[in-house]
């Protein structure tokens, strides 16, 4: 993971938790 | 506005306006992604725009596109896409502190859209200037605005044709300092002034 770089990272991470939101409140 | 608050160019500030951008907007995109610019001041170097940030909002009609839902295929794709969100998330988990937003099983089992995949795999492509259609609209310093289908199917530009295949309807690229703003959406949305000066209100900062 250390070769992804940090901006992708921080978005592929606040895609997964609002992924998690979406899926809990659908 | 946000302009006005955040004078400083950083990961945070960007992904506050590429929410401010869709969040606020009349029509319903689904997502929006900064291109970001590696350019310098020294212009004989060939720039390329890379991932800056992206923000996913879903769409809006989802239900109303899920008619193959049970073909082999669609079997078969949701399960290589949720393999492969299992494995990002364990990823992004791992590097995280205990408790600090690791992503259940869920959410991962959930139905993985053809817009979710194709923002998620938007991440890992990057587009030489006059490339594609953030490459594009980059060059030649002027918005690119492509809706319908066949509009898109026909494009020139691979990264218009990948969005329709996924569903896309309207996808829209527009260069700003350091970069191109990119639009999606599995709507028919038509070209507004109204959106082009969003963009150039708040994204025209420097670096």
């Amino acid at each position: 993971l250390s070769a992804v770089p940090q901006a992708r990272r921080a978005s592929l991470a606040r895609f997964l938790e609002r992924r998690k939101e979406r899926v809990v409140s659908a | 506005g946000v302009g006005e608050t955040m004078p400083f160019f950083n990961q945070e500030s960007l992904q506050q306006r590429l929410q401010a951008l869709i969040d606020g907007a009349r029509e319903s995109w689904a997502y929006a992604i900064f291109w970001q610019s590696s350019s310098t001041s020294d212009f004989a170097t060939p720039s390329v725009l890379g991932w800056g940030d992206g923000y996913y909002k879903g769409e809006e009609n989802k239900n109303k596109r899920r008619a193959s839902s049970s073909s082999a295929n669609f079997v078969a794709e949701q399960e290589h896409r949720k393999k492969v969100l299992r494995e990002l998330n364990s990823l992004i988990s791992g590097v995280q502190a205990a408790g600090a937003g690791s992503v259940g099983d869920d959410a991962v089992d959930e139905e993985v859209t053809d817009t979710e995949w194709f923002f998620l795999i938007s991440m890992t492509q990057s587009f030489a200037n006059g490339n594609g259609l953030p490459g594009l609209a980059m060059y030649s310093s002027s918005p690119i605005w492509v809706t319908g289908t066949e509009k898109l199917a026909g494009s020139q530009c691979e990264r218009a044709r990948q969005a329709q295949g996924f569903g896309l309807q309207t996808i829209v690229c527009i260069p700003s300092a350091n970069g191109v703003v990119e639009l999606g959406s599995t709507e028919l949305i038509f070209e507004s002034s109204d959106l082009m000066n969003k963009v150039k209100y708040l994204f025209n900062f420097n670096i």
